[in-house]
């Protein structure tokens, strides 16, 4: 239920930022994501979805995640639109 | 429901298709109406009208696309399934408010579900984004992120409460009439699309899932199928409902005789992976979708002549299959092919269990489901024993019903045969 693998992750953390549950990465930081932020992003998509909120790759998850869709992101404001303040 | 942030300074707004789907087989004219009539359904609730435009001559305000792959926006598409459409908010920008439909999808309208993508329910999703709404987690908004089948009647569609909230809010209410277009349109008057009469439909009006009382419930490859007289419903994996709109049975299943009206029972065979469909004193076996032989008695599966079933399932804790009916119950030795010595044997042995129930099945991960009118009971996996706090109402955990305790039309959940509790008796090792 935790993605172990790279690629999992990677696919995670995709579909997360694509769809707003995770801010976009930050080229001048090069950060990771946490696992704990995963997981929170994980339960806000859960709820969001109508699912339980284990915070955890289930199979309902995966189900809802591969799901046909539409394109914009269900969290508006951290998918690219929020504006950045110039130093 | 979600605003965007912005919305539309004007009541009257232009629309147009300038490409039309590749692949499908709806014509241009099915698809404008299809479009016209996504479109309507916001209007006749906010007071906006909307005015097709010849896109070669006039940028309208909702510019429609069907197009492939990377296509000079942020959001480029992915071929079959995945992201099926997007629509750019109300604003001075000229791309707000355009529309753009995947060109590698299989856009349908009237077809069963599964065998492509309803043009009409994703139009509406896109155009509540085209007037300012974002993405609802609402159960029974449009504007849910997730395509979730085909929505009906294009001409009977009407917005959930969730959407029309969020659509006033925006536009304000409607305190006449809707807005009549005042020109001539580019093309007759759009009829609904036809649909050819199915005499696999079932006569009968559709019954209100929430009302419970199914004839038979199923976990069928993952998914569970509940049968109510000639409809089913289905509920994916995620939990989420195929259509709040019952399948017909013969549509589906095919092959079962149109005498079989309602299936009192069904289940998955574990070994083979056939789907056993339950009626009267006879089953049906399924490959797939299609009917695999002749009717079958159920004293194949070990009950005396004349018997019926209230319930089937297969539990996955002993690989063996439970027969129900009434307060007994037989079991069914799948591997060796013949029932189990010493039964019928009295359904008190799972602790907390409602008599006769409608059905029972086993969920994806392991636990096993009782349900009898509107109420359900949870055993835990491998358990015969109730959960705590159980029986509780269906609707709201299964088929997306609103929580309704105090509604004094849902029956109260039947008596459940008794819980153990202290005793003074001794358990000898041998019994």
């Amino acid at each position: 239920l935790e993605p172990t693998r790279a690629q999992d992750v990677s696919l995670l953390v995709d579909w997360l930022t694509r769809y707003g549950y995770l801010p976009p990465p930050d080229p001048a930081q090069a950060q990771l994501q946490s696992p704990a932020k995963l997981r929170d992003a994980l339960k806000v998509m859960q709820r969001f979805a109508g699912l339980p909120e284990t915070g955890l790759m289930d199979s309902q998850t995966v189900g809802a995640m591969r799901k046909p869709r539409c394109s914009l992101p269900d969290v508006l404001g951290a998918a690219g639109l929020v504006r950045r303040r110039r130093r | 429901y979600a605003l965007s942030g912005s919305v539309w300074r004007k009541r009257s707004l232009t629309w147009g298709v300038r490409s039309f789907p590749q692949g499908s087989q709806l014509s241009h004219d099915k698809v404008r109406t299809l479009l016209n009539y996504a479109l309507a359904v916001w209007g006749s609730e906010s007071g906006l009208s909307f005015h097709e435009v010849d896109t070669q001559r006039q940028e309208p305000d909702i510019l429609i696309d069907f197009v492939r792959a990377y296509h000079q926006d942020s959001y480029p598409f992915d071929g079959l399934g995945g992201t099926l459409a997007h629509a750019f908010f109300p604003g001075e920008h000229p791309i707000s408010g355009d529309t753009h439909f995947d060109d590698e999808e299989t856009w349908t309208y009237g077809v069963k579900d599964g065998e492509g993508t309803d043009l009409f329910a994703v139009a509406v999703h896109e155009f509540g984004h085209a007037l300012g709404l974002g993405h609802s987690s609402a159960p029974s908004s449009i504007m849910r992120p997730f395509y979730q089948g085909p929505v009906g009647d294009p001409a009977k569609y009407r917005l959930s409460p969730d959407d029309l909230e969020g659509l006033q809010q925006l536009y304000g209410r409607v305190h006449q009439t809707p807005h009549r277009p005042t020109r001539r349109p580019l093309a007759p008057p759009p009829q609904p699309p036809t649909q050819l009469p199915d005499r696999n439909r079932p006569s009968v009006p559709a019954p209100d899932r929430c009302e419970g009382n199914f004839d038979a419930i199923a976990n069928i490859r993952g998914e569970t199928f509940f049968f109510k007289g000639p409809w089913f419903w289905r509920l994916q994996p995620s939990g989420q409902l195929v259509s709040p709109r019952p399948a017909g049975l013969h549509r589906f299943w095919e092959g079962l005789p149109v005498q079989v009206q309602m299936v009192q029972a069904a289940y998955a065979r574990p070994g083979d992976g056939r789907i056993l469909l339950f009626s009267g004193p006879q089953f049906w076996v399924f490959r797939d979708r299609q009917l695999d032989g002749p009717p079958r008695p159920l004293t194949e599966l070990g009950l005396p002549p004349g018997e019926v079933v209230d319930a089937v399932f297969s539990w996955p804790s002993n690989g063996k299959t439970y027969l129900i009916r009434g307060q007994r119950y037989w079991r069914f030795d799948e591997a060796a092919r013949r029932a189990d010595p010493g039964y019928p044997r009295d359904l008190s042995l799972w602790e907390g269990a409602p008599p006769a129930p409608d059905d029972v099945t086993v969920s994806n991960t392991g636990d096993t489901y009782f349900f009898k009118g509107a109420h359900y009971w949870r055993f835990p996996k491998g358990s015969v024993k109730v959960e705590p706090d159980f029986p509780q109402p269906m609707g709201p955990q299964w088929l997306d019903c609103p929580a309704s305790t105090s509604d004094p039309h849902v029956p109260k959940p039947p008596q459940a045969t008794p819980r153990s509790r202290a005793c003074d008796c001794k358990c000898e090792i041998n019994r």
